[in-house]
């Protein structure tokens, strides 16, 4: 089972968007997906339309409740273990708890279900629940809007996921970033990719996680679309199909599946 | 002194372009403003070209150093406590302390230096930090990028409001939501507006912290220039005099003031 973690401490670049769509587009082209809202604010869950009902994250975490009994289809292959606003409060109430950022790692080791993915939507933020994800996947996505606070928090975060691969999880590595709310035409976006490639380059000489982070081609372009399914608790595909916004993830899928676009 | 948290725990609504270009035009309209950052990704003080010199937040919070003696003054009467990443453990530090949300309040009745605003950066959260804002503020001011998750956000704020009001500061109310990032042109804008006009009409009868709250006229219009201006180090201002989000940050100053647009 491939674990992703989608992760970006900057707030509103389109972790939710992605996490959903992305798991939607996988599950579409026959993957078997589990997607785990991660986020006390619960916009995952509240994308898709689904409230808890027989548990959430939060017990799977604080509680130790098993995934299994949490998990609710949402389409044909497409799972979601949804979150709840208690969350919030698992940031203080694990934190004396010894090995807390482990939790989810035995949760998901107890799961008997088999997916082909795990997808991860995180908060924006590098608390004890984006650690929890970060211990136990084998993959980062970063989606990131190329605006000028971009490169500010990529350092930081880049920083987390060293602390966490030497000290939690060897095989944790970023494998790349994804540009979302993607508009051509501006010079901003031009100078931050420009800066981003550079940035990237100039690490792959040097051992780390990020040593063969890319650009992934397939950008995320700005689409009201998107913007709006959310309303009608429905993924982009079950939406509007044929609109850039379904386009563009389905392409990520397939880029992220290594199938030709065409193929 | 007025003092207003910028408050939304949706990451990405421009709460810390409203931060820095309401004090800088409240500035420029001749007020004595001091922005205070509150937020451990330090952005507003990045976004000014500030980084911390002689002290930061964190260490006011954490270690009670005087604000003054980390104030720096960015521009004529606009003055800012710069944020830094050590904020970030401060959550946790702070977590068993006695009177931990009224750190921040402590700070600011010691603090002999006189100001026409004090406007604090919120992070997009509803944690020790934010609600020190909230526990010494009068007024809220709350950015929304008129999105589906917009309303969703806002009954969970509200209800925050609601606690602290009653608990920690009872002088504490909702004066307004900002519209940012907004775009006419679409139906979900639309749809989102008349929504929130609806909540804010049924929520008039009933006592609460935002019985008055209202939808401030002047709604900050997208304009790429804002998003430019940090990488340079500067307020909109500083930038871009002429440019949209120049003139809708002073008309919301205007506005905030009372003062007619053109008078
Ligand atoms: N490509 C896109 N085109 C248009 N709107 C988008 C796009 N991607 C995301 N959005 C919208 O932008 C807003 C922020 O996106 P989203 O909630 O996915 O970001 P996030 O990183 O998960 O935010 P947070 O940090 O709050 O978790 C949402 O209203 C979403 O519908
Ligand atoms: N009116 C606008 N027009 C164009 N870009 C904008 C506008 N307002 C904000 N932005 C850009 O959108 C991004 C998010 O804005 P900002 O950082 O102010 O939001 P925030 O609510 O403070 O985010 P966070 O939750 O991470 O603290 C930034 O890159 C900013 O430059
Ligand atoms: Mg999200
Ligand atoms: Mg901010």
């Amino acid at each position: 089972m491939r674990k992703i973690a989608i992760l970006n401490q900057k707030g509103g670049v389109g972790k939710t968007t992605t996490a959903v769509n992305l798991a939607a587009a996988l599950a579409k082209l026959g993957k078997k997906v589990c997607l785990l809202d991660l986020d006390p604010q619960a916009h995952a869950s509240t994308h898709l339309g689904i409230h808890k009902t027989q548990g959430s994250i939060y017990e799977v975490l604080v509680q130790s409740k098993p995934l299994q009994q949490c998990r609710v289809e949402v389409d044909e292959g497409f799972w979601l273990v949804p979150s709840e606003i208690d969350l919030a409060a698992a940031e203080v109430e694990l934190a004396g708890v010894v090995g807390r950022e482990l939790l989810l790692r035995d949760a998901l080791a107890a799961d008997s279900m088999l997916f082909d993915f795990c997808i991860m939507d995180c908060p924006p933020s590098l608390g004890i629940l984006t650690l929890n994800a970060l211990a136990c996947v084998q993959d980062i996505f970063i989606p990131l809007q190329p605006h000028f606070f971009a490169l500010h928090g990529l350092s930081k975060l880049l920083e987390t996921t060293g602390l966490v691969s030497r000290r939690l999880n060897a095989d944790l590595t970023v494998a790349g970033i994804i540009l979302t709310l993607y508009e051509n035409n501006t010079r901003l976006t031009q100078e931050v990719v420009a800066d981003l490639n550079q940035f990237l380059e100039n690490s792959r000489g040097v051992k780390s996680p990020w040593q063969k982070a890319r650009l992934f081609s397939t950008r995320i372009r700005k689409n009201i679309k998107l913007a709006e399914c959310p309303s009608h608790g429905k993924s982009i595909f079950s939406y509007d199909p044929k609109c850039h916004g379904a386009v563009d993830y389905t392409e990520l899928a397939r880029e992220i599946l290594n199938i030709p676009m065409h193929g």
